[in-house]
């Protein structure tokens, strides 16, 4: 089973089309491993990013250094996945 | 629900198929289930039909979960499943409706990618086919419709969660849809859960120009987007895909336009702000509810505009 210790997903909002721009190219960089949940598109909307462990670091220093504003939707991604399936086995249980 | 199914928690795929028989026998004037297919690795592609007879009537066609990794929409599928057979003879409008329509419904448009989102890889979106040439595995199933296939949107790169793949229907799953809704050939709606955004698209994805039932369609979801936000508030927003996200080619309402079938719709449901599509089991319900208010909307309107 794949985990995701350590993963962030970050909400970002870009302010202008430029923005939008330099997180495509962010988009590109296959070896950053990104998983975009909501593709950069227009600045109108937020663009979610699940971001690795390891690349956690230089991600948040591309964004600071072009003033690209972003919060942290969920902190730990294994923790959220972990409740979810504890969920799950907690109402398998009740249902049976 | 009378039996032990919880409409309120995430199930496995065994776990949904076993609800659909349920439904089939504790509903069985009105709804059966039918294969319409099966996956790359051979598992069955399930609908339900809910028809109070006549042979070819006019239909609607509803689908989930061909982003494996949404659960709230196969979730909120199975919901409005039981909705559905559950307010026929009890909802004017749904009686009306069933009685002159039928409704096909595809809970789990991407079994392959669902069971192993349970199995593997949460974060799974795509089919599990395998890419000669490559170790990566999967297409986007919503790039892989003929329609502007290959263009802006998606990817070539089959390690890329958009890759298109090799050619235009080679993902099974799309193409035993395609087969079922060309050999229907009277589906008048062709609507599409997908989340997460909070938004109600219309064609196209593939191009940048109006549909040519702009209008009407923009009128449509407007009311639906209404109806939604009527329950618990849930803003969505309306356009076509290329106004409202970017240029996507290759998706399922795309195709089903060009097809013919007018009231092409895809939502994406709700977004809590914290999760992304991992939302939590509790807001199945609340989102189920509220989603389905506003494909009552679509279908209401298309049981009185059939053409």
């Amino acid at each position: 089973l794949e985990t995701f210790v350590g993963h962030q997903v970050l909400r970002i909002k870009t302010r202008n089309e430029e923005q939008v721009k330099k997180l495509q190219f962010l988009e590109t960089l296959e070896h950053l491993q990104l998983d975009f949940w909501i593709n950069p598109s227009t600045s109108a909307l937020p663009v979610d990013v699940r971001i690795p462990a390891n690349s956690l670091q230089a991600v948040k220093i591309f964004l600071e250094s072009h003033r690209i504003e972003y919060s942290i939707l969920i902190e730990d991604l294994q923790v959220v996945l972990d409740r979810e399936k504890q969920d799950m086995v907690t109402s398998q249980q009740r249902e049976r | 629900s009378s039996n032990t199914f919880n409409y309120g928690i995430y199930h496995s795929l065994t776990s949904i198929y076993e609800e659909l028989d349920n439904l089939a026998s504790e509903y069985s004037s009105i709804v059966s289930k039918l294969q319409i297919g099966e996956s790359y690795e051979k598992r069955p592609l399930y609908a339900l039909k809910f028809s109070t007879g006549g042979s070819n009537r006019p239909a609607i066609w509803i689908d989930a979960g061909i982003h494996s990794r949404e659960w709230v929409t196969q979730a909120s599928a199975m919901w409005i499943a039981r909705k559905i057979a559950a307010d026929y003879g009890n909802d004017p409008s749904i009686t009306s409706l069933l009685n002159k329509m039928d409704i096909f419904l595809l809970p789990v448009t991407n079994p392959d990618g669902y069971e192993f989102t349970h199995t593997t890889n949460r974060m799974w979106r795509k089919t599990r086919s395998k890419n000669p040439g490559s170790l990566c595995v999967g297409v986007d199933p919503n790039r892989n419709w003929d329609a502007g296939f290959g263009g802006p949107g998606a990817s070539s790169n089959p390690c890329s969660d958009s890759y298109h793949g090799p050619s235009a229907n080679s993902e099974v799953e799309v193409k035993s849809v395609v087969n079922f809704i060309k050999n229907h050939g009277n589906i008048l709606a062709f609507l599409t859960l997908h989340s997460y955004s909070q938004l109600l698209m219309y064609p196209y994805g593939y191009k940048c120009t109006q549909p040519a039932d702009y209008a009407e369609l923009n009128a449509l979801g407007e009311a639906a987007a209404n109806a939604i936000r009527s329950l618990h508030g849930t803003a969505f927003k309306v356009g076509s895909i290329c106004s409202t996200i970017y240029q996507a080619s290759g998706g399922s309402i795309d195709w089903s336009y060009d097809y013919g079938i007018k009231y092409s719709f895809a939502f994406e449901l709700r977004d809590t702000g914290r999760y992304g599509f991992l939302l939590p089991a509790t807001q199945i319900i609340p989102t189920a509810e509220e989603t389905w208010l506003g494909l009552k909307t679509i279908i209401e309107h298309v049981r009185d505009n059939a053409y």
